[in-house]
């Protein structure tokens, strides 16, 4: 779309697959194709460049234009819960996360709340480690709910600055593991004071449509209060992260970009934006 | 069912005796909608919506249906050809083992397939062989070792430090002296456009000449799948698709995207965690799936 000499409706159309294949979504890419159209219409842009810069102030705004930083816990121990659906890199991100609350000298534990699926507990473990966090878990097959209790409880005592909880990967559409997530909450909500101070969605950037019914169905849930991008170290846009933030109101707090420790960053609304268009 | 706004416009058209172009442009807008809505890729909609276009202009009244939901039947119809038949077969070699190699991207289902066909295959009486290949991920060999004890399958694994290339050449031996007739090895998850990684893939593969290399990805993929699928096609040619989570309500029109951009049949649907959840993929019932 750039070094275009005039707008004209090839212009519009190449932005609109743009967007599309960017997992905007179709409703989406249509409304802020509509909306520049309305702003050519009035005379307020007459240049293509000037075309791309309001596209790009519009996304901007769809997405959200300041980052936030996580929701800190006025006292006492911070817990972030970490939910979504199967692979999307929860287990990885909380590895991540973890090294990078240790970074700035916090105490850190982690709690292994995924006591389902095979080698879970020994995948986070290692994690953990690497992080230099404190470890809870219970046997495989255990109650996640009795992991998460255990873990407050010793957050409590030791007086942990901390506590992520990384839960098994499910379905949105499972009525009953939803359930067991909102039990979870529930657990770590009456042992901790204002528990959970943070329910981070993790999703892929691969994730097309589905990325907003899952969104919309965890945070009826268990009301999620920010997304984490991951995999946009690969060629997808992640442009559902705007749908999502559009239809429901939740900010991208971080983006995975790598499967290694450090592969963790804020998120950058602007240099997102940016490179939908790279 | 299909989309509100398509049944509107079928019922809007539903006294015509004939469709005229613009009837039938202004059903395929709203299945192209439909379509995208579905993560169908957009040049592929794009293709095909051109293609129907040539189908449908003139269709008349045939039976029961209106001029306008046979346009429908056209679509659902050239939707379901282009999915390809019912091809939910590991291709088993003339001489034993049978070796199968599972890849595609991080997180897509490809250790826990490997588990569900192996399951199955020795439920028609094979004697499978599970490949712990992935060397990085944490806990990566653990998670297979412990489905395979779940299922009752030997797991070939020489550890974290050896080359995966080193391990898939282990356990073919390893295979051939104990009686094991099918291999099927697990690799990392990677991203197509890593190099090195898919250097790696293209190693294993001239080591060990594989039958089947299967491309398993995730149902709820959206535009990129053409890419990933294009990619992985091109520098190892593709025998197979798994398409996971289809348990969940991911319309999968990364089903069609992957098709068309490759030609490979779409052999396996995960359906569930559980490691009876594999089906042969219902190409019709995708079809029905996709169109909403
Ligand atoms: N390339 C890339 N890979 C990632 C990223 N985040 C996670 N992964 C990989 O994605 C795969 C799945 O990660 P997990 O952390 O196990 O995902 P999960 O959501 O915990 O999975 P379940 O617990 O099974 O639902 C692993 O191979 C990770 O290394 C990322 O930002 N980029
Ligand atoms: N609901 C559902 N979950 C699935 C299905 N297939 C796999 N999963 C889950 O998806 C997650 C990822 O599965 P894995 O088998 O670890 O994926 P992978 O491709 O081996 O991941 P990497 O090795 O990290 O690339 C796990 O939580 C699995 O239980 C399926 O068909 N349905
Ligand atoms: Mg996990
Ligand atoms: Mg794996």
């Amino acid at each position: 779309v750039r070094g275009r000499a005039k707008i004209d409706d090839d212009l519009l159309d190449d932005i609109e697959e743009l967007l599309i294949e960017s997992d905007l979504g179709v409703s989406v890419a249509t409304e802020v194709i509509e909306n520049l159209k309305k702003k050519v219409a009035e005379g307020r842009v007459t240049s293509p460049d000037a075309v791309m810069g309001l596209l790009k102030e519009e996304l901007l705004a769809l997405v959200g234009e300041e980052g936030e930083s996580i929701r800190a816990a006025a006292g006492g121990t911070t817990v972030i819960m970490v939910v979504g659906v199967n692979g999307t890199g929860k287990t990885t991100t909380v590895g991540k996360l973890a090294a990078l609350l240790r970074a700035s000298g916090n105490r850190v534990m982690v709690a292994a709340a995924d006591t389902f699926r095979a080698a879970a507990i020994e995948q986070l473990e290692v994690w953990a480690r690497r992080a230099g966090a404190e470890f809870i878990s219970q046997q495989q097959g255990s109650d996640p709910a009795a992991v998460v209790y255990d873990a407050a409880a010793a957050a409590r005592s030791r007086k942990v600055d901390y506590l992520l909880i990384d839960t098994a990967g499910r379905l949105h559409t499972k009525s009953n593991l939803m359930e067991e997530l909102k039990k979870i909450r529930r657990v770590v909500g009456r042992e901790l004071e204002g528990a959970p101070h943070e329910v981070l969605l993790v999703v892929d950037a691969t994730t097309g449509q589905n990325g907003v019914a899952q969104a919309s169905r965890f945070k009826d849930a268990v009301d999620v209060t920010g997304l984490v991008l991951t995999k946009l170290d690969g060629t997808a846009k992640g442009g559902i992260a705007i749908s999502i933030r559009k239809e429901l109101g939740i900010p991208v707090r971080f983006i995975g970009v790598g499967e290694a420790v450090e592969d963790l960053r804020e998120f950058n609304p602007r240099l997102f934006i940016d490179a939908l268009f790279s | 069912g299909l989309s509100e706004k398509l049944q509107e416009v079928l019922r809007k058209l539903r006294s015509k005796g004939k469709l005229t172009e613009k009837d039938v442009d202004e059903i395929l807008r709203e299945v192209r909608v439909a379509l995208l809505e579905a993560d169908v890729n957009f040049r592929v909609v794009r293709e095909f919506i051109q293609s129907i276009r040539e189908k449908a202009v003139g269709q008349e009244v045939l039976g029961s249906l209106t001029p306008g939901q046979q346009v429908i039947k056209i679509v659902h119809s050239e939707l379901t050809r282009l999915m390809g038949g019912v091809q939910s077969k590991i291709a088993i070699a003339s001489r034993p083992p049978t070796i199968v190699m599972l890849v595609g991207l991080q997180g897509a289902g490809k250790t826990t397939a490997c588990a569900k066909l192996a399951g199955s295959l020795k439920k028609q009486g094979h004697s499978p062989l599970m490949v712990a290949a992935d060397v990085y991920r944490p806990a990566a060999i653990r998670q297979l070792e412990v489905l395979g004890e779940t299922l009752d399958i030997p797991v070939f694994s020489m550890g974290a430090d050896q080359n995966p290339v080193d391990i898939a050449k282990g356990a073919v031996s390893s295979a051939m002296s104990k009686g094991r007739d099918v291999v099927l090895i697990d690799t990392a998850g990677r991203l197509h456009i890593d190099e090195e990684l898919m250097a790696e893939l293209e190693a294993i593969k001239a080591a060990v000449s594989p039958h089947e290399i299967l491309l398993v990805a995730d149902a709820m993929t959206g535009q990129d799948a053409v890419n990933v699928a294009k990619a992985f096609n091109e520098r190892l040619g593709i025998t197979g698709v798994v398409l996971t989570k289809l348990d969940g309500d991911a319309r999968g029109g990364a089903a069609l995207s992957i098709r068309s951009v490759t030609g490979c049949p779409v052999k396996f649907a995960g359906v569930g965690e559980k490691l009876d959840a594999l089906e042969p993929f219902h190409p019709e019932r995708m079809a029905s799936r996709i169109l909403g």
